[in-house]
C-alpha cells in the first residue's frame, strides 16, 4: 500500500 | 482604505466555490499589487494558493497592506447570493474588524450590502521552493475533471505516468482497474481543447483522487489546466484566470503531496 505524504516534508515554514 | 471592484463578479464566486471545501479559514493578503491567499487543508496534504492582480479589478485601491482573516465557507455562502452578472465590490477600512461586500446587479438600480466579521488567524506560511518540473501537461480543464471523476469510481488513487509516448492516468480498486491515455494534440486550431505534454524526464507518481476532485472544482475558472510533476515532490495543478481581453489576471494553484510506497 502507498502512504500519503504531507506537505510539511517538502515546504519550509517561513 | 481598501476597495476592490470586479465587474465580472462571477470570477470571485467561482474562486470561492473552488476553495471553500478544501480550506475552512484563511487570510487574504491585500497590497498595492493585488489580493492573495495561501492555505493548507487541515490534514496538511494539499495547499491552495490564489492570486488576483490589482490590474484584474475594475477599481482597486489599497492604501496600506492588510490581512483579512475569514471563514471561507461563510464568505462563499454570502457571495453565492450574488448573481452571475453582478458587480462585486469588497471594502474594508484600514483598522478593519469586518469587511463590506456590495453586490450590484448590472441592469438594476439596487445595491445589496453584507458585512462579514474578520478573524485573527495564526497564518502559517510555507515557502514553496522554485522547482524545475520534469513534466508539464496542459489539457482542457473539463477533461481533467472527467478523468478525476471517472477514475474515482474505481479507485482512491491515480497513478500518473508520463513518457515519450504520452501520459497515462491509471487506477485500481476492488472492482477492477481503469486507465486513460492522453497524447499530445497535433493542431492548434482550438487552443482551449489542446493537450500539450513536455517531458524532460519520464515520471511515475501516485496521488489521492479525493483531493484532485476538489481541485477540479476550479474548472469553471479556466478552459485549460496545467499539471507540473517531478519525482517525489508535490504535484502542482494550476488554473490561470484571464480577463475578457485574454490577459492573465490571476491564478489558483493547488499543491498535492504524493503517495509513496511504504
Amino acid at each position: 500500500d502507498k502512504k500519503q505524504m504531507k506537505l510539511d516534508k517538502f515546504f519550509k515554514k517561513s | 482604505m481598501f476597495e476592490a471592484r470586479m465587474v465580472r463578479g462571477f470570477i470571485i464566486k467561482r474562486i470561492l466555490e473552488a476553495i471553500k471545501d478544501l480550506v475552512s479559514e484563511a487570510s487574504w493578503d491585500c497590497s498595492t499589487s493585488g489580493m492573495s491567499l495561501q492555505a493548507m487543508d487541515t490534514s496538511h496534504v494539499s495547499l491552495v494558493s490564489v492570486s488576483l492582480k490589482a490590474d484584474g479589478f475594475d477599481k482597486y485601491r489599497c492604501d496600506r497592506n492588510l490581512t483579512l482573516g475569514m471563514n471561507l465557507a461563510s464568505l462563499a455562502q454570502i457571495v453565492k447570493a450574488a448573481g452571475n452578472d453582478d458587480v462585486i465590490t469588497i471594502k474594508a477600512p484600514d483598522d478593519a474588524d469586518k469587511i463590506t461586500l456590495i453586490f450590484e446587479p448590472k441592469s438594476e438600480t439596487e445595491t445589496w450590502e453584507y458585512e462579514i466579521k474578520l478573524m485573527n488567524l495564526d497564518s502559517e506560511y510555507l515557502g514553496i521552493p522554485e522547482t524545475d518540473y520534469s513534466v508539464k501537461i496542459n489539457l482542457p480543464s473539463h477533461k481533467f475533471q472527467r478523468i478525476c471523476r471517472d477514475l474515482s469510481q474505481i479507485g482512491d488513487s491515480v497513478t500518473i505516468s508520463a513518457a515519450k509516448d504520452g501520459v497515462r492516468f491509471s487506477t485500481t480498486g476492488d472492482l477492477g482497474s481503469g486507465n486513460v491515455k492522453l497524447n499530445q494534440t497535433a493542431s492548434a486550431d482550438k487552443p482551449d481543447e489542446a493537450v500539450t505534454i513536455k517531458i524532460e524526464e519520464p515520471i511515475i507518481l501516485s496521488f489521492a483522487l479525493k483531493y484532485l476532485n476538489h481541485f477540479a472544482r476550479a474548472t469553471a475558472l479556466s478552459p485549460q489546466v496545467s499539471l507540473s510533476l517531478s519525482k517525489d515532490v508535490p504535484l502542482v495543478v494550476e488554473y490561470v484566470i484571464h480577463d475578457d481581453d485574454d490577459d492573465e489576471i490571476g491564478y489558483i494553484r493547488y499543491y498535492l503531496a504524493p503517495k509513496i510506497e511504504e
